[in-house]
């Protein structure tokens, strides 16, 4: 564990509170893409499934089960709850994601490290988390305006990422057959999907104005 | 940590 890594789960656990305290303190679940939580869930259902048969350490079973328990929660508030499910933008978050899912899905069956179901299924939970974000910034574009809490999700959540970049640059250069090709292009993918959110969520906070998003 | 394949990351 380096410094990088931890500082990446630690953001990443961030833009899991960001979620739940906004759907718990507001009951409203604006702004936020259904969809791009549902591809989470995905995500870390199919990545966390040696939970029970491959312990690594506490931290990370713990981890494991804080991200798939929230993640589940958050598609339950969307879906279920009947005060927050009304608040869904359910016209306005209309990306077909199931085509991201189905190609992720291809793509892991293609490359993986062992053709094995967990190790596709790892390949999977990667390419289609490095995509998971697209229906939220889909939707940020829609709406135009982003509510404060929405537009630091996004931002801690490519934070997270440009942070195992680096936590795999580290390990690269420490450990001697650190090679996780596949974390690397995927993770470098879905960093530049966030390049262009940072950019205009930098210009806003320059400016101290609302963050705006060209439609 | 673990054998190679062992995905030891989040």
């Amino acid at each position: 564990m380096n410094a990088f890594r931890l500082a990446g789960d630690m953001t990443h656990l961030i833009t899991v509170l960001i979620l739940l305290l906004k759907i718990y303190a507001t009951k409203s679940c604006s702004g936020i893409s259904l969809k791009t939580q549902e591809l989470y869930v995905m995500v870390f259902v199919a990545r966390y499934l040696d939970l029970f048969t491959n312990f690594i350490s506490v931290y990370n079973s713990v981890m494991k089960v804080v991200f798939v328990t929230s993640s589940i929660a958050i598609v339950w508030c969307m879906r279920i709850h009947p005060l927050v499910r009304r608040t869904y933008d359910k016209e306005q978050d209309t990306f077909r994601h199931y085509f991201l899912v189905a190609g992720s899905f291809g793509l892991a069956l293609l490359f993986n490290e062992n053709f094995t179901f967990r190790e596709v299924c790892w390949a999977f939970s990667i390419y289609l988390e490095a995509v998971a974000i697209l229906p939220q910034l889909v939707l940020l574009q829609r709406s135009g305006n982003v509510d404060n809490l929405t537009g630091q999700y996004v931002f801690f959540l490519g934070a997270y990422r440009v942070f195992y970049i680096l936590n795999w640059i580290y390990r690269y250069f420490t450990e001697k057959h650190f090679s996780r090709w596949i974390s690397w292009i995927a993770g470098l993918v879905q960093t530049a999907l966030y390049a262009d959110f940072f950019y205009y969520y930098f210009i806003s906070w320059k400016n101290n104005s609302k963050l705006q998003l060209p439609a | 940590v673990g054998e190679k394949n062992s995905h030891d990351e989040l």
